[in-house]
């Protein structure tokens, strides 16, 4: 079966929303 | 500020110490919890009703079928050159001796190396291993392989230096390894103290004498269960989050540090998010694994089961190596996810647990490497892990209650984040 890969992804992105939970 | 106020609630708030005490009433009411009996099965029971009565979702037990090893009355005694009781502990899956034992001349060394040089003066002896300790993965060789490499060469038995750094004349056991094409013989770990004192007998030309006496035998298989407990997820409930430890012991000790704490902080991580009223993303699963002790059995047909869902996976974690004084998380999977996992354990300040690094798993989530699934464990102070490890030193006194919250925490903080994320970590 077939993996998710998100290649369209921002990591800049998601490193700030783990910065929301602090 | 959820990080804060989860660190905030376990170690200071009303979680604190909740870890600790929850362990110790199943430590204290069940001691310790080898596969195939029927207290490891009335433990999982226990734990059950409990996760059910916390409120979490989904609680329930899977299947396992598991191997059934007894360990039965044993003793080694030196006869010669006097008479004194080896302290000792058999090895799980050894199989036992003539109900007169078995006597006979031992032989020292401390490698294998030797033993294979010294080949000629094996047959018809007992092989006694005082291989130095150098680290566990490298030493536990000669717990795993004494016997068939023993049998090899025509030894009756073998008796193996105990795999540990450190000792108070303690034995410690684990699980050995046969070859189905060498015959099985008994095997046993001695105390440090014993196996050295033979060597210093052996190199002075003292002949060596000793009575081995095993009652260990292997019934059919039994069936156990892995107990799995969810705090279902709000928006992708079929994607997974997964925090474990694992329930069963070896027959020696309480199993309070190998594995009770990692099993309670993942309990505790699950337990924190629902006492907090928070709901992630996606499904929060907690598995205390059953059958660890005897090759990882229960995580291993648990993967089976539900590797048709891999993709579904977004993180496997474990901790079995110590819930000791936390600093951080090591993880494994693509770059991308190891910067992500990274900027998460910078908000593990507060518990100053923010050390991050690449590396390896545990064996119990090791599985779901192959279809890509990120993977990680707790990183704690667990210098003195090997003390105390499949001896009857494994007790609720090695635990300790601030050392377990600020685990539980990282847990928690660790595993709630990934699970609220809005997207799953990429995959290589």
């Amino acid at each position: 079966k077939s993996l998710l890969k998100r290649p369209n992804y921002d990591l800049q992105k998601i490193k700030e929303e783990i910065a929301s939970y602090k | 500020d959820v990080a804060n106020k989860i660190m905030d609630f376990v170690v200071n708030g009303s979680a604190k110490g909740q870890t600790y005490n929850r362990l110790a009433l199943f430590t204290d009411t069940f001691g310790n919890r080898l596969v195939g009996t029927q207290n490891l099965e009335n433990s999982i029971d226990f734990m059950l009703d409990q996760l059910k009565k916390d409120g979490l979702d989904n609680v329930h037990g899977e299947n396992v079928t598991v191997p059934n090893w007894v360990r039965g009355n044993e003793s080694a005694m030196l006869l010669e050159p006097r008479r004194y009781n080896l302290i000792m502990l058999g090895l799980g899956s050894s199989v036992g001796t003539p109900p007169e034992g078995i006597t006979a001349e031992a032989i020292v060394v401390s490698s294998f190396d030797e033993l294979t040089n010294r080949s000629s003066e094996v047959p018809g002896k007992i092989v006694v291993f005082n291989q130095p300790w150098v680290s566990y993965p490298v030493s536990v060789a000669y717990r795993d392989f004494a016997a068939v490499h023993t049998a090899q060469l025509g030894g009756v038995a073998s008796l193996v230096r105990s795999i540990a750094g450190f000792s108070i004349h303690s034995p410690h056991t684990g699980w050995q390894d046969y070859s189905d094409k060498v015959k099985k013989i008994p095997t046993a770990c001695i105390a440090v103290e014993d196996a050295e004192m033979l060597a210093r007998m052996a190199a002075r030309g003292t002949k060596i004498v000793i009575q081995l006496k095993m009652q260990a035998k292997t019934l059919p298989q039994s069936i156990s269960r892995n107990t799995v407990a969810e705090v279902a997820g709000s928006v992708h409930p079929e994607q997974v989050v997964l925090v474990s430890g694992h329930l069963d012991s070896w027959d020696v000790g309480q199993g309070a540090m190998d594995d009770g704490g990692g099993a309670f902080i993942s309990w505790q991580a699950l337990s924190v998010v629902r006492q907090l009223g928070l709901r992630p993303k996606r499904t929060m699963r907690m598995v205390m694994w059953t059958g660890e002790e005897v090759g990882g059995v229960g995580s291993l047909q648990y993967y089976q089961r539900h590797k048709a869902n891999a993709s579904n996976y977004d993180l496997v974690m474990e901790s079995d190596m110590g819930t000791f004084t936390p600093y951080g998380i090591e993880m494994r999977g693509s770059n991308d996810t190891l910067e992500i996992l990274k900027s998460i354990v910078e908000l593990l300040g507060p518990v100053n647990a923010t050390t991050f690094r690449k590396g390896e798993d545990g064996l119990d989530v090791s599985y779901w490497e192959k279809d890509g699934v990120p993977g990680g464990s707790l990183l704690n102070h667990n210098e003195h892990y090997f003390w105390f490890h499949h001896s009857d030193g494994d007790t609720m006194s090695v635990q300790d209650p601030h050392s377990m919250d600020l685990c539980a925490a990282v847990w928690t903080v660790v595993s709630y984040i990934v699970a609220d994320l809005d997207n799953m970590l990429p995959r290589n």
